[in-house]
Protein backbone atom coordinates (compact mmCIF):
# COMPACT_ATOMS: atom_id res chain seq x y z
CA UNK A 1 0.00 0.00 0.00
CA UNK A 2 0.69 4.04 -0.76
CA UNK A 3 -0.03 7.08 1.09
CA UNK A 4 0.66 10.52 -0.98
CA UNK A 5 0.45 13.25 0.61
CA UNK A 6 -0.20 16.32 -1.13
CA UNK A 7 0.15 19.57 0.46
CA UNK A 8 0.75 23.92 0.52
CA UNK A 9 3.76 24.86 1.34
CA UNK A 10 5.82 28.08 1.91
CA UNK A 11 8.50 27.91 -1.17
CA UNK A 12 10.64 28.00 1.55
CA UNK A 13 9.67 24.25 2.65
CA UNK A 14 12.34 21.90 1.94
CA UNK A 15 12.45 18.43 2.09
CA UNK A 16 14.48 16.24 4.66
CA UNK A 17 14.35 12.81 2.80
CA UNK A 18 15.95 11.50 -0.21
CA UNK A 19 14.39 9.21 -2.66
CA UNK A 20 14.34 5.01 -1.16
CA UNK A 21 15.20 6.03 2.40
CA UNK A 22 13.36 4.19 5.06
CA UNK A 23 10.85 6.23 7.05
CA UNK A 24 8.84 5.50 10.43
CA UNK A 25 6.12 7.52 11.50
CA UNK A 26 6.98 10.72 13.29
CA UNK A 27 10.28 11.32 11.41
CA UNK A 28 11.02 14.34 9.92
CA UNK A 29 9.38 14.87 5.70
CA UNK A 30 10.36 18.31 5.54
CA UNK A 31 10.66 21.93 7.42
CA UNK A 32 10.20 25.47 6.32
CA UNK B 1 42.14 -18.59 -31.07
CA UNK B 2 43.95 -16.20 -33.62
CA UNK B 3 44.43 -18.84 -35.79
CA UNK B 4 40.71 -19.83 -36.49
CA UNK B 5 39.63 -16.14 -36.13
CA UNK B 6 42.12 -15.57 -39.33
CA UNK B 7 41.61 -18.83 -41.24
CA UNK B 8 37.91 -19.34 -40.97
CA UNK B 9 36.54 -17.97 -44.55
CA UNK B 10 33.89 -15.27 -44.30
CA UNK B 11 30.76 -16.86 -46.28
CA UNK B 12 27.79 -14.19 -47.68
CA UNK B 13 24.44 -14.95 -47.34
CA UNK B 14 21.15 -12.77 -48.82
CA UNK B 15 18.92 -12.38 -45.66
CA UNK B 16 15.49 -13.07 -46.64
CA UNK B 17 13.64 -10.30 -47.28
CA UNK B 18 10.80 -10.98 -44.04
CA UNK B 19 13.59 -10.51 -41.57
CA UNK B 20 14.08 -7.12 -42.62
CA UNK B 21 10.27 -6.78 -43.12
CA UNK B 22 9.96 -7.56 -39.52
CA UNK B 23 12.20 -5.56 -38.32
CA UNK B 24 10.32 -2.24 -39.35
CA UNK B 25 7.33 -4.00 -38.30
CA UNK B 26 9.09 -4.33 -34.66
CA UNK B 27 10.41 -0.65 -34.86
CA UNK B 28 6.59 1.08 -36.01
CA UNK B 29 5.48 -0.78 -33.57
CA UNK B 30 7.20 0.77 -30.86
CA UNK B 31 7.02 3.99 -32.09
CA UNK B 32 3.19 4.01 -32.08
CA UNK B 33 3.22 2.56 -28.62
CA UNK B 34 5.52 5.08 -26.79
CA UNK B 35 3.48 7.66 -28.91
CA UNK B 36 0.12 6.31 -27.50
CA UNK B 37 2.08 6.08 -23.27
CA UNK B 38 2.50 10.00 -24.18
CA UNK B 39 -0.60 10.31 -25.90
CA UNK B 40 -3.57 12.36 -22.86
CA UNK B 41 -7.33 11.91 -23.89
CA UNK B 42 -9.35 14.26 -22.36
CA UNK B 43 -13.02 13.73 -21.95
CA UNK B 44 -15.58 16.94 -23.53
CA UNK B 45 -14.96 18.38 -19.72
CA UNK B 46 -11.35 18.74 -20.32
CA UNK B 47 -10.55 15.86 -18.01
CA UNK B 48 -8.14 14.03 -18.87
CA UNK B 49 -9.28 10.21 -19.43
CA UNK B 50 -7.19 7.67 -17.25
CA UNK B 51 -6.23 4.46 -18.68
CA UNK B 52 -4.26 1.58 -18.60
CA UNK B 53 -1.14 2.34 -20.26
CA UNK B 54 2.34 0.72 -19.80
CA UNK B 55 4.08 -2.73 -21.01
CA UNK B 56 2.15 -5.63 -21.79
CA UNK B 57 3.18 -7.13 -18.15
CA UNK B 58 0.52 -4.32 -16.99
CA UNK B 59 -2.04 -5.23 -19.58
CA UNK B 60 -1.74 -8.76 -18.49
CA UNK B 61 -1.95 -7.55 -14.67
CA UNK B 62 -4.93 -4.99 -15.65
CA UNK B 63 -6.66 -8.58 -17.19
CA UNK B 64 -6.74 -10.08 -13.61
CA UNK B 65 -9.89 -10.40 -11.31
CA UNK B 66 -7.76 -8.43 -9.04
CA UNK B 67 -10.49 -7.00 -6.42
CA UNK B 68 -12.12 -10.87 -6.11
CA UNK B 69 -8.20 -11.85 -5.52
CA UNK B 70 -7.89 -9.52 -3.00
CA UNK B 71 -11.24 -10.41 -1.23
CA UNK B 72 -10.30 -14.02 -1.06
CA UNK B 73 -7.10 -13.09 0.29
CA UNK B 74 -8.38 -11.00 2.91
CA UNK B 75 -11.05 -13.66 3.74
CA UNK B 76 -8.25 -16.36 4.12
CA UNK B 77 -6.27 -13.75 6.39
CA UNK B 78 -9.55 -13.29 8.42
CA UNK B 79 -9.05 -17.15 9.24
CA UNK B 80 -9.34 -17.72 12.96
CA UNK B 81 -5.80 -19.27 14.04
CA UNK B 82 -5.26 -22.53 16.28
CA UNK B 83 -3.39 -21.01 19.34
CA UNK B 84 -0.49 -23.39 19.78
CA UNK B 85 0.61 -22.44 15.92
CA UNK B 86 0.15 -18.30 16.13
CA UNK B 87 3.85 -17.77 17.95
CA UNK B 88 5.59 -19.88 15.35
CA UNK B 89 3.27 -18.51 12.26
CA UNK B 90 3.35 -15.23 13.08
CA UNK B 91 7.65 -15.73 14.31
CA UNK B 92 8.03 -17.10 10.12
CA UNK B 93 5.89 -13.98 9.02
CA UNK B 94 7.99 -11.42 10.94
CA UNK B 95 11.25 -13.05 9.73
CA UNK B 96 10.39 -13.50 6.16
CA UNK B 97 9.06 -9.58 6.07
CA UNK B 98 11.32 -8.26 8.13
CA UNK B 99 8.70 -7.22 11.30
CA UNK B 100 10.22 -5.80 14.57
CA UNK B 101 8.27 -8.09 17.27
CA UNK B 102 9.93 -5.94 19.81
CA UNK B 103 7.73 -3.10 19.34
CA UNK B 104 4.39 -4.71 18.74
CA UNK B 105 1.76 -4.07 21.25
CA UNK B 106 0.31 -6.88 22.71
CA UNK B 107 3.93 -8.79 22.74
CA UNK B 108 2.10 -12.13 23.15
CA UNK B 109 1.41 -13.41 19.77
CA UNK B 110 -0.77 -16.11 20.92
CA UNK B 111 -3.00 -13.16 20.94
CA UNK B 112 -3.66 -11.95 17.36
CA UNK B 113 -5.99 -14.58 16.29
CA UNK B 114 -5.63 -14.36 12.61
CA UNK B 115 -2.98 -12.99 10.45
CA UNK B 116 -5.08 -9.98 9.38
CA UNK B 117 -5.12 -9.26 13.30
CA UNK B 118 -1.31 -9.71 13.25
CA UNK B 119 -1.01 -7.38 10.17
CA UNK B 120 -3.21 -4.61 12.05
CA UNK B 121 -1.08 -4.94 14.88
CA UNK B 122 -0.66 -1.57 17.07
CA UNK B 123 2.80 -0.47 18.40
CA UNK B 124 4.22 -0.08 22.42
CA UNK B 125 3.49 3.86 23.47
CA UNK B 126 6.62 5.69 22.35
CA UNK B 127 8.10 3.22 20.06
CA UNK B 128 7.96 6.10 17.42
CA UNK B 129 9.16 9.60 18.60
CA UNK B 130 8.13 12.35 16.82
CA UNK B 131 10.29 15.10 15.00
CA UNK B 132 9.07 18.39 15.66
CA UNK B 133 9.55 19.33 12.11
CA UNK B 134 6.21 20.88 10.40
CA UNK B 135 5.45 17.44 8.09
CA UNK B 136 6.35 14.04 10.07
CA UNK B 137 6.29 10.48 7.89
CA UNK B 138 2.23 9.36 8.00
CA UNK B 139 3.58 6.04 8.06
CA UNK B 140 6.41 3.33 8.38
CA UNK B 141 7.85 2.95 4.89
CA UNK B 142 10.23 3.86 2.38
CA UNK B 143 10.01 7.14 0.11
CA UNK B 144 9.25 6.20 -3.54
CA UNK B 145 9.43 9.97 -4.75
CA UNK B 146 8.68 13.55 -3.69
CA UNK B 147 8.64 16.78 -5.37
CA UNK B 148 6.60 19.88 -6.32
CA UNK B 149 3.68 19.70 -8.34
CA UNK B 150 4.05 21.41 -11.29
CA UNK B 151 1.14 22.16 -13.89
CA UNK B 152 -1.22 19.96 -11.72
CA UNK B 153 1.11 17.08 -12.30
CA UNK B 154 2.26 14.69 -9.88
CA UNK B 155 5.19 12.90 -11.10
CA UNK B 156 5.07 9.17 -9.94
CA UNK B 157 8.67 7.84 -10.88
CA UNK B 158 11.01 9.85 -12.67
CA UNK B 159 9.10 10.50 -16.48
CA UNK B 160 5.86 9.04 -15.35
CA UNK B 161 3.74 11.87 -13.99
CA UNK B 162 -0.06 11.72 -13.42
CA UNK B 163 -2.99 14.40 -13.21
CA UNK B 164 -3.48 15.96 -9.66
CA UNK B 165 -7.41 15.83 -10.52
CA UNK B 166 -7.32 12.60 -11.12
CA UNK B 167 -5.92 11.56 -7.84
CA UNK B 168 -7.55 13.72 -5.62
CA UNK B 169 -11.43 14.07 -7.74
CA UNK B 170 -12.82 17.59 -9.40
CA UNK B 171 -15.66 18.90 -7.64
CA UNK B 172 -18.58 19.42 -10.64
CA UNK B 173 -22.08 20.97 -9.61
CA UNK B 174 -23.73 19.83 -13.40
CA UNK B 175 -25.31 16.82 -12.21
CA UNK B 176 -26.30 16.80 -16.39
CA UNK B 177 -22.62 15.41 -17.18
CA UNK B 178 -22.72 11.82 -17.75
CA UNK B 179 -18.99 11.61 -16.01
CA UNK B 180 -20.42 13.64 -12.74
CA UNK B 181 -18.99 11.58 -9.77
CA UNK B 182 -21.63 10.24 -7.70
CA UNK B 183 -20.58 12.24 -4.43
CA UNK B 184 -22.93 11.04 -2.08
CA UNK B 185 -22.60 13.76 0.76
CA UNK B 186 -22.94 11.83 4.34
CA UNK B 187 -23.28 13.51 7.30
CA UNK B 188 -21.75 11.89 10.84
CA UNK B 189 -22.21 13.39 14.19
CA UNK B 190 -20.24 14.43 16.14
CA UNK B 191 -17.05 12.43 16.70
CA UNK B 192 -14.22 14.22 18.10
CA UNK B 193 -14.27 15.77 21.55
CA UNK B 194 -13.26 18.81 19.87
CA UNK B 195 -14.29 21.51 22.61
CA UNK B 196 -12.73 25.44 22.23
CA UNK B 197 -10.63 25.94 25.60
CA UNK B 198 -10.88 29.40 26.66
CA UNK B 199 -10.18 32.54 25.53
CA UNK B 200 -6.48 31.94 24.97
CA UNK B 201 -7.71 30.90 21.10
CA UNK B 202 -6.85 26.99 22.24
CA UNK B 203 -8.31 23.78 21.08
CA UNK B 204 -8.72 21.27 22.80
CA UNK B 205 -8.25 18.03 20.14
CA UNK B 206 -8.44 14.79 22.29
CA UNK B 207 -6.79 15.92 25.72
CA UNK B 208 -3.92 17.89 23.89
CA UNK B 209 -4.15 21.75 23.69
CA UNK B 210 -3.23 23.06 20.76
CA UNK B 211 -3.70 26.72 19.57
CA UNK B 212 -5.63 27.71 16.77
CA UNK B 213 -2.51 28.94 14.93
CA UNK B 214 -1.09 25.79 15.51
CA UNK B 215 -4.02 23.66 13.66
CA UNK B 216 -5.17 26.66 11.17
CA UNK B 217 -1.83 29.03 10.89
CA UNK B 218 -2.20 31.88 11.43
CA UNK B 219 -3.21 33.27 8.11
CA UNK B 220 -6.01 32.80 6.29
CA UNK B 221 -5.94 29.34 4.24
CA UNK B 222 -6.71 29.61 0.36
CA UNK B 223 -7.30 26.44 -1.95
CA UNK B 224 -5.82 25.63 -5.01
CA UNK B 225 -9.23 26.16 -7.59
CA UNK B 226 -9.35 23.18 -9.62
CA UNK B 227 -8.31 20.34 -7.13
CA UNK B 228 -10.46 20.87 -4.17
CA UNK B 229 -12.88 23.75 -4.19
CA UNK B 230 -13.28 23.66 -0.36
CA UNK B 231 -16.67 22.95 1.49
CA UNK B 232 -18.35 26.33 1.15
CA UNK B 233 -21.36 26.27 3.33
CA UNK B 234 -24.52 26.65 2.21
CA UNK B 235 -28.00 26.20 3.39
CA UNK B 236 -28.05 23.17 0.94
CA UNK B 237 -24.98 21.95 2.91
CA UNK B 238 -26.31 21.67 6.16
CA UNK B 239 -23.61 20.18 8.58
CA UNK B 240 -25.78 19.57 11.40
CA UNK B 241 -27.90 17.16 9.41
CA UNK B 242 -26.74 13.84 10.62
CA UNK B 243 -26.57 10.82 8.66
CA UNK B 244 -28.51 11.76 6.10
CA UNK B 245 -27.07 10.88 2.72
CA UNK B 246 -26.78 13.94 0.21
CA UNK B 247 -26.37 13.18 -3.26
CA UNK B 248 -24.41 16.66 -5.69
CA UNK B 249 -27.07 17.51 -8.21
CA UNK B 250 -30.07 16.17 -7.77
CA UNK B 251 -29.80 17.67 -4.13
CA UNK B 252 -31.69 16.03 -1.78
CA UNK B 253 -32.29 19.01 0.61
CA UNK B 254 -31.94 17.33 3.37
CA UNK B 255 -31.33 20.60 5.57
CA UNK B 256 -34.35 22.25 5.07
CA UNK B 257 -36.18 21.09 8.05
CA UNK B 258 -32.67 20.88 9.68
CA UNK B 259 -32.55 25.24 8.72
CA UNK B 260 -33.51 25.78 12.48
CA UNK B 261 -31.02 24.11 14.05
CA UNK B 262 -28.23 24.47 11.55
CA UNK B 263 -29.05 28.49 12.08
CA UNK B 264 -29.52 27.86 15.84
CA UNK B 265 -26.05 25.96 16.20
CA UNK B 266 -24.31 28.15 14.21
CA UNK B 267 -25.41 31.46 16.11
CA UNK B 268 -24.04 29.02 19.29
CA UNK B 269 -20.97 28.36 17.03
CA UNK B 270 -20.39 31.82 16.61
CA UNK B 271 -21.20 33.65 20.30
CA UNK B 272 -19.11 30.84 21.81
CA UNK B 273 -15.96 32.03 19.45
CA UNK B 274 -17.06 35.13 19.88
CA UNK B 275 -17.33 34.81 23.59
CA UNK B 276 -13.70 33.03 23.79
CA UNK B 277 -12.21 35.48 21.47
CA UNK B 278 -12.01 32.10 18.81
CA UNK B 279 -12.15 32.20 14.93
CA UNK B 280 -15.46 30.34 13.96
CA UNK B 281 -14.30 28.29 10.84
CA UNK B 282 -17.59 30.34 8.94
CA UNK B 283 -15.89 33.75 8.97
CA UNK B 284 -12.11 33.51 8.07
CA UNK B 285 -11.73 30.31 6.88
CA UNK B 286 -14.33 30.11 4.27
CA UNK B 287 -12.63 30.19 1.16
CA UNK B 288 -13.82 30.85 -2.36
CA UNK B 289 -14.25 27.71 -4.85
CA UNK B 290 -13.86 29.84 -7.42
CA UNK B 291 -10.37 29.41 -9.26
CA UNK B 292 -7.68 30.45 -6.52
CA UNK B 293 -4.54 29.02 -6.97
CA UNK B 294 -1.85 28.64 -4.30
CA UNK B 295 -1.27 31.27 -2.12
CA UNK B 296 1.46 33.93 -3.12
CA UNK B 297 5.16 32.49 -2.04
CA UNK B 298 3.78 28.84 -1.52
CA UNK B 299 3.99 26.07 -4.13
CA UNK B 300 2.53 22.72 -3.75
CA UNK B 301 4.42 19.78 -2.58
CA UNK B 302 3.85 15.87 -2.51
CA UNK B 303 5.40 12.72 -1.38
CA UNK B 304 4.87 8.99 -1.90
CA UNK B 305 5.89 6.39 0.78
CA UNK B 306 5.42 3.17 -0.11
CA UNK B 307 4.22 0.25 2.98
CA UNK B 308 6.04 -2.98 2.36
CA UNK B 309 4.00 -6.19 3.68
CA UNK B 310 6.42 -6.20 6.62
CA UNK B 311 6.17 -2.84 7.62
CA UNK B 312 3.72 -1.17 10.48
CA UNK B 313 0.33 -0.98 8.55
CA UNK B 314 -1.64 1.95 10.42
CA UNK B 315 -1.18 5.47 9.20
CA UNK B 316 -0.83 8.86 11.66
CA UNK B 317 -1.55 12.33 10.97
CA UNK B 318 1.96 14.06 9.19
CA UNK B 319 1.54 17.00 10.34
CA UNK B 320 -1.57 19.30 12.61
CA UNK B 321 -4.81 19.74 10.05
CA UNK B 322 -7.98 19.41 9.93
CA UNK B 323 -9.25 17.19 7.33
CA UNK B 324 -13.04 18.40 5.66
CA UNK B 325 -14.02 15.84 3.79
CA UNK B 326 -13.07 12.73 1.52
CA UNK B 327 -13.68 10.91 -1.24
CA UNK B 328 -13.62 7.67 -1.73
CA UNK B 329 -12.78 6.35 -5.21
CA UNK B 330 -13.65 2.38 -5.64
CA UNK B 331 -10.89 1.53 -8.51
CA UNK B 332 -8.43 -1.32 -9.29
CA UNK B 333 -6.18 -2.94 -7.03
CA UNK B 334 -2.78 -3.43 -8.94
CA UNK B 335 0.16 -3.37 -6.98
CA UNK B 336 1.89 -0.83 -5.79
CA UNK B 337 4.84 -1.96 -5.77
CA UNK B 338 8.15 -0.18 -6.54
CA UNK B 339 8.42 -2.40 -9.45
CA UNK B 340 4.53 -1.56 -10.85
CA UNK B 341 5.22 2.16 -10.01
CA UNK B 342 8.09 2.25 -12.41
CA UNK B 343 5.58 0.49 -15.55
CA UNK B 344 2.11 1.39 -14.53
CA UNK B 345 1.18 5.05 -15.85
CA UNK B 346 -1.34 6.37 -13.33
CA UNK B 347 -1.21 3.98 -11.31
CA UNK B 348 -2.17 5.60 -8.33
CA UNK B 349 -5.35 7.28 -9.45
CA UNK B 350 -6.35 3.63 -11.28
CA UNK B 351 -6.53 2.05 -7.43
CA UNK B 352 -8.73 1.80 -4.68
CA UNK B 353 -7.71 5.24 -2.53
CA UNK B 354 -9.84 7.47 -0.43
CA UNK B 355 -8.77 10.79 -0.25
CA UNK B 356 -8.43 13.10 2.54
CA UNK B 357 -8.85 16.56 2.21
CA UNK B 358 -8.56 19.52 4.45
CA UNK B 359 -6.14 22.35 5.16
CA UNK B 360 -3.30 23.26 8.02
CA UNK B 361 -1.25 26.07 8.58
CA UNK B 362 -0.14 27.05 5.35
CA UNK B 363 -3.38 26.64 3.10
CA UNK B 364 -4.34 23.01 1.25
CA UNK B 365 -3.34 19.63 2.84
CA UNK B 366 -4.18 16.53 1.00
CA UNK B 367 -3.65 12.64 2.51
CA UNK B 368 -4.48 9.75 0.17
CA UNK B 369 -3.82 6.10 1.47
CA UNK B 370 -4.08 3.98 -1.84
CA UNK B 371 -4.67 0.49 -1.65
CA UNK B 372 -3.31 -2.88 -3.15
CA UNK B 373 -3.81 -6.48 -4.33
CA UNK B 374 -2.87 -7.76 -1.04
CA UNK B 375 -3.90 -4.56 1.04
CA UNK B 376 -7.72 -3.56 -0.43
CA UNK B 377 -8.93 -2.19 2.62
CA UNK B 378 -8.61 1.34 3.84
CA UNK B 379 -9.97 2.37 7.40
CA UNK B 380 -10.23 5.62 8.50
CA UNK B 381 -10.97 6.07 12.37
CA UNK B 382 -12.89 8.68 12.26
CA UNK B 383 -15.64 7.36 9.23
CA UNK B 384 -17.34 4.66 10.62
CA UNK B 385 -19.09 4.42 7.39
CA UNK B 386 -16.50 4.32 4.85
CA UNK B 387 -16.18 0.77 3.38
CA UNK B 388 -13.42 -0.09 0.79
CA UNK B 389 -12.45 -2.95 -1.60
CA UNK B 390 -16.43 -4.04 -1.56
CA UNK B 391 -17.92 -6.25 -4.13
CA UNK B 392 -19.13 -5.42 -7.87
CA UNK B 393 -17.42 -4.02 -10.66
CA UNK B 394 -15.56 -0.55 -10.17
CA UNK B 395 -17.25 2.38 -11.48
CA UNK B 396 -14.89 4.37 -14.36
CA UNK B 397 -11.95 5.94 -12.75
CA UNK B 398 -12.14 9.29 -11.47
CA UNK B 399 -15.62 8.45 -10.09
CA UNK B 400 -15.95 9.23 -6.13
CA UNK B 401 -18.25 8.91 -3.57
CA UNK B 402 -17.65 12.30 -0.80
CA UNK B 403 -18.25 12.71 3.03
CA UNK B 404 -17.96 15.72 4.78
CA UNK B 405 -16.71 16.05 8.53
CA UNK B 406 -17.35 19.50 9.25
CA UNK B 407 -20.08 18.03 12.23
CA UNK B 408 -17.19 16.36 14.32
CA UNK B 409 -15.95 20.35 14.72
CA UNK B 410 -18.97 23.03 13.72
CA UNK B 411 -15.93 25.47 14.42
CA UNK B 412 -13.10 23.99 12.46
CA UNK B 413 -15.25 22.44 9.87
CA UNK B 414 -13.48 19.51 9.93
CA UNK B 415 -12.26 16.46 11.77
CA UNK B 416 -9.17 18.10 13.92
CA UNK B 417 -6.01 16.31 14.21
CA UNK B 418 -2.79 16.58 15.71
CA UNK B 419 0.63 15.63 14.53
CA UNK B 420 1.48 12.17 14.82
CA UNK B 421 -1.87 10.96 16.01
CA UNK B 422 -3.30 7.52 14.66
CA UNK B 423 -5.80 8.26 11.91
CA UNK B 424 -6.51 4.64 10.75
CA UNK B 425 -4.81 1.45 8.67
CA UNK B 426 -4.53 -0.91 6.17
CA UNK B 427 -5.72 -4.19 6.05
CA UNK B 428 -5.04 -7.22 4.08
CA UNK B 429 -7.70 -8.43 1.73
Amino acid sequence: STIVLVFEAPKSFEFAVKAGQKVKVGNRLGDV
Amino acid sequence: LISAWTQTPTKWYPLPLAVGALLLVMIQYRKKVARAEKEVHVDHEGQEIIKLKGPWQVHVLGALPLRNMSRVWGYMNSVELPIWIRPYGFRLYAYVFGCNLEEIEPSDLTQYASLGDFFYRKLKAGARPVDNAVIVSPADGTVLHFGTVENLRVEQVKGITYSLDALLGVERFDPGSPTSPTSTVVEFPPAGDMSVVNDREFANVNGIEYSLDQLLGASTPSTPGSMTPTLERSNSDSDIASDIPKKHGAQIDASVEQEGSLQETLAHDASVAQEMGVRPALGEHKRSTSGTSVKEGNALYFTVIYLAPGDYHRFHSPTAWVVEKRRHFVGELFSVSPYMAKRLQNLFVLNERVALLGRWRYGFFGMVPVGATNVGSIKVNFDAALRTNVRGRPPPPGTYTEAVYSAASPLLNGQPLTPAQEMGGFCLG
